[in-house]
């Protein structure tokens, strides 16, 4: 009945019926509403227990359609460092914009007030730290939040929409996104949404935005009622999916919650496309609350829709999916989404493969392309890092150019398919090229990875340029993220519960079974010829598991299933005796036999111990864990300890000292060691110990030397007196009190005044405010010992208050 | 100046620390900062403020507080610039 009846849901919230992008039931207007958000209320989503917090400039957590929904768990304040994430109010409401967000998530449904959000019996909570400076430090720790209580962040805010930014998280930031999807949501993953930018007049491009350009963070970007692209939309190939959002004057616009306790269908902009999304997919984690952030990601791909959306870049890619650089894979269908939820399996691990193309130099001349390849495996020699199935692909690039906005940059896949990475930027005359930036593409998901990529690079100047300064690639990375089994596939291995019937991939053998005793198989003859690794006594079927014995070695356990091979897979060795399969002793990926001590190399998080050819998940002392050898690896000398590198040090040996991660010969006090020469060299006579030779590089001061600032002085300098300092045995220069050019310590004890200024009670006044009304009549009252009287003091108030 | 932006410096710095809330207090007092804590989840980070350097500045002003980048206990130290943000 609900299916049938799209009236069947009706809320009293003044403005449900402006809501077309949720419903528009009236058949007169050629409304279309293809979100399908009601449909999927109609089975019964609408965001129960899932947590979404709105990074931004507030939450006005007392508006009436938002308290009801508020959780002050899912909010803080950043930028005032506390828990009330409430705006600041200021005459130019400024800071609406958190609010806005947070009522298409979760505005109270029937409750007479204003709209319904998308997901309107969802927790929603704000962190506010856009009202203030914002940096790594701020970002990171709003991304941070309590992320095993917030399910999804969502944020609609950037660099600098200007067509000429290329900016993204800093390093801090970016670790809090990894460390968000590796632990947030206890293990599942946060799910981070970005609106993708408003840039679209300024011929931005979201590619230059790191934070849209993400693979951790879902971006959204945003159509009109009518399916047309927005003034403000950028493109990208980073864009996932799409909602409907305000557009032209002659379109209808999204309603929302506002600042004050008001409603408006004054917002325009990319920013509430994010939120949409947020909501949208809390009624899908509420479908399937175990679904990882990589799950979320393939649920859009897989049901995001084209319909009617108007774009002249719709292409259809090798794995059958249509995408567009403006709307990603179309439109998000929520019903579509908590279908599938219901039964998604969760998608294989996630494996990063990287390749990096010859090093050389490539120039790039006006008016020219160039085009660089590499031909890849997708790391298939390498089972844990091997990509068949894609996901993300991200190229990383080091480009000198003199006119960055005159570049486009596209990515051909070996299916053909090709991504348009970046294109042109008119406003963008930076001559800072791109360095190591990282351009992402969703546009070949599901393609398969092996093959021959090919980057090009097209110059096209759109100024006078002078033709002699070329640009050139120094350098770039393909960086493949996907799987190694399709991901779909119903008898992947994550999926199937039955008997494995071929030589599973090597990872899923590393924990393979223990081998149990032969059985005689009790089979008929079969006329068929049997699988080559079959051996003389014939066998029950075709294939090499149907074997009575092998040619080679046999592999696996009755309860497992048991199989010929030529070679033994990872983590396992060839018994030549008894020609079997037989496994590796714990964290070996080869060895010799199967004691510890047979190891030939290791699993990954494993390192082998050359000393004793065992392996180990930490090294001895005086080595370190190499990640791509997977051994521990000696130290350099006089590293004691390292890190990661032989020669990144965290310990050092007799006569050493660190300095950062090197050990650097421990210098005798006035000297200091010189890094280029690699010795210990003199520091300046005035400095006790130094970091150079220069008298602005002491660190102490040589004895009866005195710290002025970061020199060393044996007398301070006029306007400082000396004093004790803490943490330091030398004694420092302290500023005198204001205008004092000489005084005997801290507060009021000046001796001297500075130019214009008269010592009064050992402070210095300024003489506009304390005159003599004439010479000759204030020496006379002084010496008739007047200055006591108050009429007299003001009269001769330099003569009689000063005590020079 | 970069496209147009020129960063401005805090007096906030990002430090990377082992050893623990201790250790980062007794760096963070060597050099006369304020140890403001943990940054979010992220393990042995610290967020410092220095409050004898000025709040807002064009260029990264040296002084006894910089020393704080070469001591062999600070695996990295990155003082704070503002980052222009605009809302979609």
């Amino acid at each position: 009945q609900a299916q049938s009846d799209p009236s069947f849901i009706h809320f009293n919230d003044p403005k449900w019926s402006n809501m077309w992008y949720i419903h528009c039931n009236d058949k007169s207007s050629r409304c279309r509403s293809e979100m399908n958000i009601l449909a999927a209320w109609q089975r019964g989503y609408t965001g129960k227990n899932v947590v979404v917090t709105i990074l931004d400039d507030g939450i006005e957590m007392n508006h009436p359609d938002l308290a009801q929904n508020y959780d002050h768990l899912a909010s803080y304040d950043v930028n005032g460092n506390d828990h009330d994430p409430t705006p600041r109010y200021d005459s130019r409401n400024e800071n609406i914009h958190g609010t806005r967000c947070a009522g298409e998530v979760a505005a109270v449904a029937n409750n007479s007030h204003c709209i319904v959000g998308v997901a309107y019996n969802a927790h929603i909570g704000g962190i506010r730290m856009l009202d203030g400076d914002v940096t790594d430090i701020v970002e990171a720790k709003s991304l941070g939040i309590r992320p095993d209580y917030i399910d999804i962040y969502s944020a609609s805010w950037g660099p600098k929409d200007d067509g000429k930014t290329v900016d993204g998280p800093g390093p801090l930031t970016k670790q809090a996104f990894e460390q968000g999807i590796k632990k947030g949501r206890k293990g599942l993953g946060s799910i981070f949404v970005w609106a993708s930018g408003n840039g679209g007049r300024q011929g931005d491009h979201c590619s230059c935005d790191g934070y849209t350009s993400n693979i951790y963070t879902i971006s959204i970007s945003s159509t009109t009622e009518n399916g047309n692209k927005p003034w403000y939309l950028e493109v990208c190939s980073s864009i996932m999916a799409t909602t409907y959002s305000s557009g032209e004057f002659n379109e209808r616009k999204i309603v929302t919650t506002d600042l004050r306790q008001h409603c408006t269908d004054g917002h325009t902009g990319t920013s509430v496309s994010a939120p949409i999304v947020a909501g949208i997919i809390a009624l899908v984690l509420e479908a399937n609350l175990l679904l990882t952030w990589r799950d979320v990601q393939h649920l859009l791909v897989k049901t995001s829709r084209p319909v009617h959306l108007k774009a002249d870049d719709w292409m259809i890619n090798a794995a059958g999916h249509t995408v567009s650089h403006l709307y990603g894979f179309g439109l998000v269908d929520a019903e579509a989404m908590v279908l599938e939820a219901r039964k998604w399996m969760t998608v294989p691990h996630q494996h990063t493969c990287s390749q990096i193309p010859e090093r050389r130099t490539r120039y790039i001349h006006a008016g020219q392309s160039l085009n660089s390849s590499i031909t890849t495996t997708g790391c298939s020699e390498d089972p844990e890092q091997h990509v068949d199935y894609l996901e993300h692909v991200v190229v990383k690039v080091l480009v000198v150019h003199p006119r960055r906005g005159d570049l486009e940059i596209n990515l051909i896949s070996p299916s053909g398919t090709r991504s348009q990475l970046l294109a042109k930027r008119l406003f963008d005359s930076s001559n800072e090229g791109f360095r190591n930036w990282e351009f992402m593409t969703v546009h070949f998901w599901g393609e398969r990875a092996e093959g021959t990529w090919t980057l090009e690079i097209i110059d096209s100047p759109s100024k006078l340029r002078n033709a002699e300064v070329l640009g050139n690639l120094k350098e770039w990375t393909l960086i493949l993220y996907g799987t190694s089994q399709n991901p779909y596939q119903p008898g992947s291995a994550q999926h199937s519960h039955s008997r494995m019937l071929e030589i599973p991939a090597p990872e899923e053998i590393l924990d393979g079974p223990e081998l149990d005793e032969e059985d005689e198989y009790n089979v008929t003859q079969t006329s068929r010829p049997c699988h080559s690794e079959c051996g003389n006594q014939a066998c029950d079927g075709p294939k090499a598991d149907h074997c009575l014995n092998c040619v080679h070695f046999s592999f696996g356990s009755l309860k497992s299933g048991r199989t010929c091979v030529s070679h033994c897979p990872l983590g396992y060795y060839e018994d030549i005796v008894s020609r079997r399969c037989r496994r590796c002793y714990k964290g070996c990926e080869r060895c010799a036999a199967r004691s510890a001590g047979d190891c030939l190399s290791c699993r990954r998080g494993f390192y082998l111990n050359i000393l004793n050819s065992s392996c180990t998940d930490t090294c001895p002392p005086g080595y370190f864990a190499d990640e791509n050898q997977r051994q521990c690896l000696k130290c350099l000398d006089p590293c004691m300890r390292c890190l990661r590198y032989a020669d990144r040090c965290t310990a050092c040996r007799e006569g050493y000292s660190l300095a950062g991660m090197t050990c650097v010969p421990e210098c005798t006090n006035g000297t200091f060691f010189h890094l280029e020469e690699m010795t210990c060299s003199p520091c300046h006579s005035s400095c006790r110990t130094c970091t150079g030779p220069g008298k602005e590089e002491c660190i102490q001061c040589a004895e009866d030397y005195l710290q002025q600032e970061w020199r060393c002085v044996q007398t301070c300098i006029p306007g400082y007196y000396s004093g004790e300092a803490a943490g330091v045995p030398h004694k420092m220069c302290h500023r005198c009190e204001e205008n004092c050019l000489s005084c005997s310590g801290p507060g009021t004890t000046c001796t001297k005044c500075k130019e214009g200024y008269s010592l009064v009670s050992r402070t210095c006044i300024v003489n506009a405010f304390c005159n003599n009304a004439d010479e000759v009549f204030c020496e006379m009252v002084k010496s008739n010992r007047l200055c006591e009287k108050k009429l007299y003091r003001q009269f001769c108030c330099r003569t009689c208050l000063m005590n020079g | 100046v970069v496209s147009g932006h020129r960063d401005v410096y805090t007096n906030h710095w990002a430090v990377r620390i082992t050893g623990g809330q201790e250790q980062a207090d007794k760096i963070a007092a060597k050099y006369g900062y304020m140890n403001l804590g943990q940054i979010g989840s992220l393990d042995d980070h610290y967020h410092f403020r220095h409050s004898r350097v000025v709040r807002r500045a064009a260029y990264s002003l040296k002084g006894p507080h910089s020393f704080i980048h070469m001591d062999p206990e600070v695996e990295w130290a990155q003082q704070q610039v503002v980052k222009p943000r605009v809302k979609r």
